[in-house]
């Protein structure tokens, strides 16, 4: 809620989903069938997505309870075809979101 | 940009392939044309890859989570807050507001009236051919009609003889000159259906791009390490007659290479069929003489996979899915003057035209479609609406984006530095 924060413009944008694996309506589930949203950041350098827990019946998202994630660097990965979330020499760039 | 009026282009499914943002391979001589008089945004981005959903966002100012629209079938006045739309701003503010086309989705999430009467002063007009969209008028090698993705047509044989956006073209045509002669200021948003599938244009434009021409995505195959929540099975193209006879298995069976190019050669001739309706819209902006008084703004709704990871349309968080061609023309701000009269945007044909358009400026700045609003007001002169408080479900008018005019002074290429949003 700061927006006077020191760092880049972010943008935002968020996919929901029915199951952690694709089903007839993953393209376009209903509401009441969404349990999972994706939410990204971007920046120039990178863009960075969380698939957490999603509840359809109060609009929350459970930022604990994350079914996957994404990360990718656009320097050296400009279409995003390597996502290295769960390469541990990326650390230093999650305790820097955090 | 104070008192001037506003005509608001809205793309369906139009990812930045386009002469202007570096593609090599497109004809759209009248969107660069457009661009060479324009601040264009090289990294624009959707709030989310599906049609209903984000334009409600960008039309209210407000993300996904506040306008609590995910799917197509809630309205958000009723299911989230009675929020204001950036028409309706501008109704408010004097302006008379016009719907051409698909501006708002249609159906339970615009209230089945694109918002009317909230939004637009007059009902929103759907072209008579738009409910022919998808039915079987796509010519198949056996002769027969089919419900093609890849679907070249002779106009001419269509239902009415013509297609949804040449109807959308001729009458934001007949609008603007009416508003000539009211000199009222006005908001006119045009919604154009192509390149949105099924891939239905005149079949000459084909002719722009030969078969051989035409390359697979650079990476056609689904990435290792994408977690399977991320993968988007692109079930409306499956279902469409021509892609379901190649019994492709789910979910992750590729399409054959030649049917991939075949769908990128169609979004292509789309996209210069599109090309053309803006050339048309745009030149008759200048015969009206608005073009020095007319803020122009160009979107899409989102973007479009191309075969990049073995995906085809959008429903996903990939920036080919999310990232949205943006340019504002603000005359004597983006250009010099304009005096009434001039010609700033004769018509181009891309069958003929050679040559290449250079943005006016430029930002690399990331920027979201949620910021149109505020940009919007702030370059018509109106208030920039406030920001919205973290809770806003029951703020009327309120901004989740933030102007991003700020930006048209920073030089082509360059990224300005920290703090922004601090300025004010």
């Amino acid at each position: 809620t700061d927006r006077c924060f020191n760092e880049e413009p972010v943008a935002f944008s968020q996919y929901p989903r029915p199951a952690d694996t694709p089903q007839w309506n993953s393209d376009k589930p209903k509401l009441k069938d969404i349990r999972i949203m994706g939410y990204s950041m971007r920046t120039i350098d990178y863009r960075y997505t969380l698939w957490v827990q999603f509840d359809p019946n109060n609009f929350r998202a459970n930022f604990e309870d994350v079914h996957a994630g994404e990360l990718y660097m656009m320097e050296n990965d400009p279409n995003q075809d390597n996502n290295v979330y769960n390469n541990t020499s990326h650390g230093w760039f999650f305790k820097k979101l955090l | 940009g104070d008192g001037m009026n506003v005509l608001f282009i809205i793309v369906d499914d139009l990812r930045p392939v386009l002469g202007c943002y570096g593609d090599k391979l497109v004809k759209s001589p009248n969107i660069d044309q457009l661009a060479s008089q324009s601040m264009v945004f090289s990294n624009a981005y959707a709030q989310q890859a599906v049609c209903a959903p984000s334009r409600v966002s960008f039309l209210t100012g407000r993300r996904p989570d506040t306008t609590r629209l995910y799917d197509f079938y809630s309205y958000w006045r009723v299911h989230a807050g009675n929020y204001s739309t950036m028409p309706q701003y501008f109704k408010e503010n004097g302006y008379v507001t016009l719907s051409v086309g698909k501006v708002f989705h249609p159906g339970v999430s615009s209230n089945y009236s694109d918002d009317y009467p909230y939004s637009w002063s007059i009902p929103p007009f759907h072209p008579s051919a738009e409910k022919h969209e998808n039915d079987k008028t796509c010519r198949g090698k056996d002769g027969k009609l089919h419900a093609n993705l890849v679907c070249p047509v002779n106009v001419t044989e269509m239902p009415e003889g013509t297609l949804p956006d040449i109807q959308s073209t001729e009458e934001a045509i007949h609008l603007l000159n009416v508003m000539k002669s009211t000199r009222q200021k006005f908001f006119l948003a045009v919604g154009y259906h192509k390149p949105h599938i099924p891939l239905r244009y005149p079949q000459e434009f084909l002719k722009l791009y030969p078969l051989e021409n035409i390359t697979l995505a650079p990476d056609p195959w689904v990435p290792k390490k994408l977690p399977s929540v991320a993968y988007n099975p692109w079930m409306d193209i499956r279902q469409r007659d021509d892609v379901e006879a190649l019994n492709v298995s789910f979910p992750y069976g590729a399409l054959p290479d030649d049917f991939q190019r075949q769908i990128r050669q169609s979004y292509y001739a789309a996209v210069s069929y599109l090309d053309v309706q803006i050339g048309l819209l745009l030149s008759a902006l200048d015969d009206a003489g608005l073009s020095n008084n007319t803020i122009v703004v160009f979107t899409a709704d989102h973007g479009w996979s191309l075969g990049e990871h073995g995906e085809w349309a959008k429903y996903s968080n990939f920036d080919v899915a999310t990232r949205v061609p943006l340019m504002f023309y603000v005359p004597g701000m983006t250009t010099s003057p304009v005096s009434q009269g001039a010609r700033v945007f004769p018509y181009l044909d891309p069958f003929s035209y050679i040559g290449v358009s250079v943005p006016q400026g430029q930002s690399k700045q990331m920027v979201e479609l949620v910021s149109l609003f505020p940009t919007l007001a702030e370059l018509a002169g109106l208030q920039v609406p406030p920001a919205c408080p973290e809770m806003s479900f029951g703020v009327v008018l309120c901004t989740e984006g933030r102007s991003i005019v700020h930006y048209f002074n920073i030089s082509e290429g360059e990224v300005g530095e920290g703090k922004e949003g601090c300025a004010d």
